[in-house]
């Protein structure tokens, strides 16, 4: 797998921070240096996509990412 | 709307609360009236009573803060997290943050602290976030005037603590329209850069030919500048604009982005000062003409030479038998033109020049 993009890897660190802030994703490195995308993350992507009627589709898609950087609340949107 | 696990709510229905410092982006006055007047939201669906303290602990602690403000819960810089509360409960419970990094203002001019507070104190008193795009508990900013509860806010705050005793009645907001209602009706469609973007009152659809279920989002959280409620809209694929209109006036986007120099009044394009709406509107690849609807008639612009055609306006009815006399929307797809009135859908062949269909307008949304 070839490294990923400087982008693709400015996206994957938002989507990571995002779903720990808001989705409880575990602390910790996810998946590997270069399988990105690792069960967890890609359960808490669905889990996101899923709360704001997205497309459930398990990987950080256009509208996901743009979702992601809306302005919004910092209280989690599963409960704690 | 949710709730927290356990259902936290505060077991005292008369409540403290005390502002601790305050933003220097609006005055002290305004702030003030602003969580009052948020407080007074819930107070009014609610037997909540909020009084203001000025020193010592108070149930819900207000304050402004940046980066790590001392709860561990840090804030990060312009835009992104807003603010945040904590639910019912013993000290930091119910205490509620606002980032001093963002802008605050008591208009749409930034971030509207009546709305961002009035959220907040949704949490403080036990509503988690709501999964509904038009309910004030939906985790992402977006401005609106009037009242900010919808109906799915009001009935999931009630659950917590019952109504208002004096059974005061408030107009909620509308919630999100269901796009299979069989009643459902469309504001506006319009193909936009190969998706098809359905407006109905607050919201729109947004249709990927390679998926079923369309995405419903606030017309504001994507287009900021363009009104609550839109009349007709059309794609112009030459230029990648997309044409909205509301009222007399009417919107140019380039994508997310507004086309300098619009709003401009419809009647730039050559209607008669007499349109005071366009009900519709659709451009047709073939002839290179944009029809507009408005009440019985319509009428033909030339996109290449930004003139009305003459011999306009013709009559719906006469030019398209078998359509209803009036359009609410209209897109061209596939050599077919959709026109949707009321919760009725038509499908009509340009070049055999009538309805080969007649549908349920939410059909078009695979229901």
């Amino acid at each position: 797998m070839p490294l990923s993009s400087p982008e693709e890897t400015d996206n994957w660190l938002l989507a990571e921070k995002y779903l720990r802030r808001f989705y409880n994703l575990r602390a910790g490195l996810q998946g590997t240096k270069t399988h990105r995308s690792s069960d967890a993350m890609q359960a808490k992507i669905r889990e996101m996509q899923s709360f704001f009627n997205l497309q459930v589709t398990g990987s950080l898609d256009a509208n996901t990412l743009e979702l992601m950087s809306m302005a919004r609340c910092g209280v989690p949107d599963v409960g704690e | 709307y949710n709730h927290f696990p356990r259902h936290l709510k505060w077991e005292n229905t008369k409540l403290t609360f005390r502002i601790v410092n305050y933003t220097p982006d609006l005055k002290k006055a305004d702030v003030d009236r602003a969580i009052r007047n948020a407080f007074n939201i819930w107070a009014g669906v609610t037997p909540l009573t909020f009084k203001k303290l000025h020193e010592g602990k108070a149930d819900i602690m207000i304050a402004f803060g940046t980066k790590e403000h001392g709860d561990f819960n840090p804030f990060d810089g312009p835009d992104g997290l807003l603010a945040h509360a904590y639910a019912p409960g013993r000290d930091i419970g119910g205490d509620t943050h606002f980032d001093e990094d963002e802008h605050w203002s008591k208009d749409s001019e930034a971030y509207n602290l009546f709305l961002v507070a009035t959220h907040e104190f949704g949490h403080a008193l036990g509503l988690s976030h709501s999964t509904d795009p038009g309910a004030l508990m939906y985790p992402v900013y977006s401005y609106g005037q009037g009242y900010p509860l919808s109906e799915d806010d009001i009935t999931g705050i009630q659950a917590l603590y019952g109504p208002n005793p004096s059974h005061r009645k408030v107009k909620p907001k509308p919630d999100a329209p269901n796009k299979c209602d069989p009643m459902l009706s469309f504001d506006a469609v319009t193909e936009l850069r190969g998706e098809t973007i359905i407006f109905k009152d607050r919201f729109y659809w947004r249709l990927h030919p390679q998926f079923a279920e369309p995405e419903q989002t606030l017309i504001k959280s994507t287009w900021p500048s363009l009104p609550n409620k839109v009349d007709a809209a059309y794609e112009y694929p030459e230029k990648d604009m997309v044409f909205i209109f509301s009222g007399i006036r009417m919107w140019a986007l380039n994508g997310y982005n507004l086309v300098e120099g619009y709003p401009k009044y419809i009647h730039k394009l050559g209607l008669p000062k007499t349109v005071r709406m366009v009900d519709a509107a659709v451009y047709i690849p073939d002839t290179g003409k944009t029809l507009l609807f408005s009440e019985e008639h319509y009428w033909s612009y030339d996109e290449k030479t930004n003139t009305m055609d003459s011999g306009f306006p013709r009559s719906i009815e006469m030019d398209f038998p078998g359509m209803a006399e009036e359009v609410d929307a209209a897109v061209y797809q596939y050599g077919y033109l959709h026109f949707f009135h009321e919760h009725t859908q038509f499908e009509y062949s340009y070049s055999a020049r009538k309805v080969i269909q007649i549908v349920r307008t939410n059909s078009f949304l695979n229901c």
